[in-house]
Formats: C-alpha cells, sequence, structure tokens
C-alpha cells in the first residue's frame, strides 16, 4: 500500500536532521506510482502531484517529525477534497421525475435502473422502469425480468419502436398513473458515436430529465476522463455511479472524473443482486484509491 | 516522435506518457521503454522516427513471442470456454466468433451456462436464432457445469466442430465464483481429455490496470489460452492486454470492433502498435 511503501521511504531517513527537497521527490513518484496503478488519469495525478508537493513544502514538512505519515495524510485529505461530498439524496422534484441512466457498453446501466427502483421505493416513491435499450438482444427482456423480481413495473414498447418513442410514451404513462419517479434505461454507446450521442439528446428534449447518472465500471481506466467529458457536454449529467466496486478494481475513475468535470459520485454499485447499491462515501473511496 | 527531428529525452518522456495513457501500466511502460532505448541505441538510432520503430518493434516482438493473432479450432469437437468478469462481450463475442467459424464451414453449437443473469440465456439465444446455431441451455437457476456437460455431449453425439461455452461475468476476488469456473472447466475436461481446446478471456478495453489481476485469477483458476479485446471502437487503446500478454505470456487472438455479428477480427499487433500511438 502507499502509506507502507511511504513509511519505507522515509524510515529510512529517520535520524536525518531534516529531509530534503530530493527526499520529497522520491517520496512524490510513489505517489505518483500508487494513483498510476489505481487507474487515476496521468493528467490528473500530474496536478494532485503537484499540490501535494506544494502543501508538502508549505506545511514545512521538510522538518517535521515522521514526514512519511504527514505525507499520507496530506494524499488522504487532498482526496478526500477532491472526491468532494456525497450526493445519494437524488433531486427528484417533479412529479413524475424522471432519472436517466446513461453510460458506455457493460457498464452496469441495467442492473443499476433496478437498484435505483429498490431504494426509491424504500424511502417511499412509487417508481416506473422503462426499457428503452431497442438494440442489445433481450435488452428489454433482462429489465423486464428484473421488474419482475423487485416487483417493479416495467414500460416497454413492440419490437421496432424507436427509443426516443419508447421514452416518450413512458413519460406519459408515468404522468397517467401518478408515478413519482420513471427510470430510464438507456443502450450502452460509444462517446464518439454520434448519432447515438444524438438520439441521448433528443431524448433528454423529449422527457427533460431531473437526474442524469453516468454509469461508469470502477475498472475502467485512463479513458475515464475523456468518456466523461463527453457524456457531461453533451447531456446534462448530474452525477456518477461507479459499478462493480465490489471487485478488487481501485477506482481512480471516480477521481479522474471528479477532478476533470466536477461531476460527484452519487452511489456505488456494490454487487450483482439488486441490493447491491450504497451510497458513496469519499474517504473509503480515497482509502482504496491509496490501496 | 515519429518525425525526422532528433530523438531528444522530451522524446522518451513523450513515449512514457503516450504508454501509460494507453493503460499499458507504469512498470510495464518502463521496461518497453528501456528495452526500446536499447533497440534504439544498438542500431545507431538519431531520429524521432527511429524512436517510434524502435518501440513499434519491440512492442510487435513481444505479442508475436506470445503468439498472438492465432487461433487455430482443433480437432472436433473443440470446445471453447468463454470466460471474464461482468459486461466485458463475452455473450456478443460467442456470437462473432460462432459466426466466423460458420462462415469457415464449421459446425457447432452454443451452450448457455450462465444460469444466473437476467436474460443471458434470452440474449444468447435470439443470437444462436440470427447464426442458425443450435443453442444448449437448461432452466434458469441451473447448475452451469451441467449445461456445460450437455453441451459436449450434444457436441460428440451430433458430431459438430465445436462448442462454445458462454459463462457468467465474475469478478475474480470472489472465490466461489472462481471455484465455479475452475468445476465447469473440470467438467468438460473429466467428460473430454485435452478439452476445453480454448479459454478465452474477454477482456474490455477500457480496463485499467484490474485487467492484469482479472487475467492472474482467471488464468489460475480456468487455464486461460488468450485473450479477446472487445470495445477497440471506442477511444480506449487496451494497452492492459499488453502488459498481460508481456508480464503472463497470454496472447491476443481476437480484437471485438463493434456489436454487430462482423465485429470480431484477429488480432493484428501491427495495427494494434498503431493504434496505440494513434
Ligand atoms: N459484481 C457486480 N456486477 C455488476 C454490478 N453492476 C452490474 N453488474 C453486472 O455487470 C454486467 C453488466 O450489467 P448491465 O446492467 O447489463 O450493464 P449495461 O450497462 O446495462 O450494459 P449495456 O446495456 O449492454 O450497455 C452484468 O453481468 C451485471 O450483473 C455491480 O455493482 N457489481
Ligand atoms: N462497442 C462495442 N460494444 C461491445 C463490444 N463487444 C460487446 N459489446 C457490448 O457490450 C455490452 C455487453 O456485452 P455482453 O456480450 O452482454 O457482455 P458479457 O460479458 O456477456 O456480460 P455479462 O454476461 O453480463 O458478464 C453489450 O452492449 C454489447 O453490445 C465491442 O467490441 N464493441
Ligand atoms: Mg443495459
Ligand atoms: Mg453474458
Amino acid at each position: 500500500s502507499l502509506s507502507t511503501r511511504l513509511q519505507g521511504i522515509t524510515s529510512r531517513l529517520r535520524g536525518s536532521a531534516r529531509i530534503t527537497e530530493a527526499d520529497l521527490d522520491v517520496a512524490l513518484r510513489e505517489i505518483r506510482l500508487a494513483l498510476l496503478e489505481a487507474d487515476v488519469n496521468f493528467r490528473v495525478v500530474k496536478d494532485f502531484v503537484a499540490r501535494i508537493r506544494e502543501r508538502a513544502v508549505g506545511t514545512d514538512l521538510l522538518t517535521g517529525l515522521n514526514p512519511g505519515q504527514q505525507i499520507v495524510k496530506i494524499v488522504h485529505e487532498e482526496l478526500v477534497e477532491v472526491l468532494g461530498g456525497s450526493r445519494h439524496h437524488l433531486e427528484l422534484d417533479a412529479k413524475p421525475a424522471v432519472l436517466m441512466m446513461v453510460g458506455l457498453q457493460g457498464s452496469g446501466k441495467t442492473t443499476t435502473a433496478a437498484k435505483l427502483a429498490v431504494r426509491l421505493r424504500k424511502e417511499g416513491k412509487r417508481p416506473l422502469l422503462v426499457a428503452a435499450d431497442v438494440y442489445r438482444p433481450a435488452a428489454v427482456d433482462q429489465l423486464v425480468q428484473l421488474g419482475d423480481q423487485i416487483g417493479v413495473e416495467v414500460h416497454t414498447r413492440p419490437v421496432g419502436t424507436p427509443a426516443l418513442e419508447v421514452a416518450r410514451s413512458g413519460l406519459e404513462v408515468a404522468r397517467q398513473r401518478g408515478v413519482d419517479v420513471m427510470i430510464l434505461d438507456t443502450a450502452g454507446r460509444l462517446h464518439v458515436d454520434d448519432a447515438m450521442m444524438d438520439e441521448l439528446v433528443r431524448i433528454v428534449g423529449s422527457v427533460t430529465p431531473k437526474e442524469t447518472l453516468l454509469v461508469v465500471d470502477a475498472m475502467t481506466g485512463q479513458e475515464s476522463v475523456k468518456v466523461a467529458e463527453a457524456f457531461h457536454a453533451r447531456l446534462p449529467v448530474t452525477g456518477l455511479v461507479l459499478t462493480k466496486m465490489d471487485g478488487d478494481a481501485r477506482g481512480g475513475a471516480a477521481l479522474s472524473i471528479r477532478a476533470a468535470t466536477g461531476l460527484p459520485v452519487s452511489f456505488l454499485g456494490t454487487g450483482e443482486r439488486t441490493d447491491g447499491l450504497e451510497p458513496f462515501h469519499p474517504d473509503r473511496l480515497a482509502q482504496r484509491i491509496l490501496g | 516522435l515519429g518525425t525526422g527531428e532528433p530523438a531528444t529525452e522530451a522524446t522518451w518522456d513523450d513515449v512514457e506518457e503516450a504508454l501509460i495513457a494507453a493503460d499499458v501500466g507504469a512498470t510495464t511502460t518502463l521496461e518497453l521503454v528501456d528495452a526500446a532505448r536499447e533497440r534504439f541505441r544498438a542500431s545507431g538510432g538519431r531520429s524521432g522516427e527511429d524512436a517510434r520503430r524502435a518501440l513499434a518493434t519491440e512492442i510487435r516482438d513481444r505479442l508475436a513471442a506470445v503468439g498472438s493473432g492465432a487461433f487455430e479450432l482443433g480437432g472436433a469437437p473443440s470446445v471453447i470456454l468463454f470466460v471474464g468478469v461482468n459486461g466485458t462481450g463475452k455473450t456478443t463475442s460467442i456470437a462473432k466468433l460462432a459466426a466466423r467459424l460458420k462462415g469457415e464451414g464449421h459446425s457447432l453449437a452454443l451452450a448457455a451456462a450462465d444460469t444466473f443473469r437476467a436474460a443471458a440465456v434470452e440474449q444468447l439465444r435470439i443470437w444462436g436464432e440470427q447464426l442458425g446455431a443450435p443453442v444448449i441451455a437448461q432452466r434458469p437457476g441451473a447448475d452451469p457445469g451441467a449445461v456445460a456437460f450437455d453441451a459436449v455431449v450434444a457436441a460428440e453425439s451430433r458430431g459438430l466442430d465445436a462448442v462454445l461455452v458462454d459463462t457468467a461475468g465474475r469478478l475474480q476476488n470472489k472465490q466461489q465464483l472462481m471455484d465455479e469456473l475452475a468445476k465447469i472447466r473440470r467438467v468438460i475436461e473429466r467428460r473430454l481429455p485435452g478439452q476445453p481446446r480454448h479459454v478465452l478471456l474477454v477482456l474490455d478495453a477500457t480496463t485499467g490496470q484490474n485487467g492484469l489481476l482479472q487475467a492472474e485469477a482467471f488464468s489460475r483458476e480456468a487455464g486461460v489460452t488468450g485473450i479477446v479485446l472487445t470495445k477497440l471502437d471506442g477511444t480506449a487503446k487496451g494497452g492492459v492486454a499488453l502488459a498481460v500478454a508481456d508480464r503472463l505470456g497470454v496472447p491476443i487472438v481476437f480484437a471485438g470492433v463493434g456489436e454487430e455479428i462482423e465485429a470480431l477480427a484477429p488480432f493484428d499487433p501491427e495495427a494494434f502498435v498503431e493504434w496505440l500511438f494513434a
């Protein structure tokens, strides 16, 4: 882990009167490697390490006791600060409020849609799931089966109905039935697929979501920034869901995206079952990123 | 880099940054750059173009050394087991490889051994229908080993050339899921010694350093013979696959380049290197 690495470096310095800038450089190199290994984007790492250096020099770390421990503390604090506050209170003040799921292929949108339905119902809201992935084989079936498992209604349209029409008709049904939250599942798509990104823009235009969650796989590497920036540029993304956090991926993508776009992490996906959704704790994720 | 300008320290810094940005990982990047610099020096390199060529050759050689790009079906029936973490493209890649093999005149069946996830069997059935390939399945919640067993028996009795077995996505830190996978493999092995002929780890090109941990765990538990690197039609470079090939000696055999059934190509190290530096 980073703390053990840094302890190792600075214990070798014990007994010396002070640690030099050169010693600090060694420590910063370790921090950089740890963050890259945790999949933090290399540009974000650069900025982050520069900020650590500033703080380290600024707090007279170089003359303090147990500098290794102090550096770890600074790094942890900075991480927590950047990762920012938790944001699991979705702003769903409309009736029906539309909550739209977007993201790359396979990130966990469909499963997360069902998890959110369970959570919102526990909070006393009446959800409707809308199956607007009209492309992937058995995608609608998948959401219908999940809806069946959790006892939440799923709005579908016949094969051949365009996604935009599924979303629009879903909203109509949600209004008619007095639904509180319409959870809209969409097809996975590439941020560089203009036609598919345009489709999302049109859907947004039609159903005006209150919340648009970008669903990102916790194991995403360096590309997290490019992907998040592209979605954020074209759509009113309000938060992130970082999925598959029950795995052992470090989740540096969260830091990358937060630093690059300011998007807050709203939830963590922590399992395949529909109860696998947790609110985000910045200090826990900071710990995990540091390893 | 890549120009007639003299190569400087800054050139090699750029190289390092490009590889890191491509998810090759810091450790493998440093090794590659050292090796490339040695090659560059030994061949009297001067320009940025020489630097680029030295690196490209180094990467291509390492990929070739582990057999990347080669895929031989093997004698009938050849069992191909698809494994990997959740959402990487296993089910879609099975459909694509099946289409390819059918196009080459092979007879085959698909086995729906993901008995856990909602609509997993239905998803494979739809592909099977499109391909005109039989799908061997049981009830949801059935033992995946039993489905794999049925599939192997069917392949033998029908004299099929191949059977492609789909499994549920699973995270490598879930020991009981990895045990289940090892058991699926054993079931196939016991029924047909020498099988599965191929165990393909499906790896998403957007994956970061966790890809190495995935490859290690799946290799240990299921005996991975090759990698299918998917979603290369995005912007991710898939550099972690290079780290896996280099450090674990697993060849990259196929590249997934889209969601359609034709979007599978034999892995091309040359094209991969181009893509790394694009
Ligand atoms: N372990 C674990 N698996 C997850 C989690 N979230 C989703 N999954 C799994 O990841 C895989 C992909 O999930 P989906 O919900 O189908 O992903 P998607 O984004 O809807 O996929 P597309 O619609 O094809 O883009 C499935 O196997 C899910 O069970 C999670 O938090 N933990
Ligand atoms: N763009 C792109 N999408 C792909 C590629 N391969 C698969 N996909 C998409 O990725 C998503 C997940 O594919 P699946 O085949 O369901 O993945 P899986 O590994 O079987 O998922 P689980 O069984 O849930 O673990 C789907 O939306 C696919 O269309 C690819 O090469 N490129
Ligand atoms: Mg989906
Ligand atoms: Mg699958």
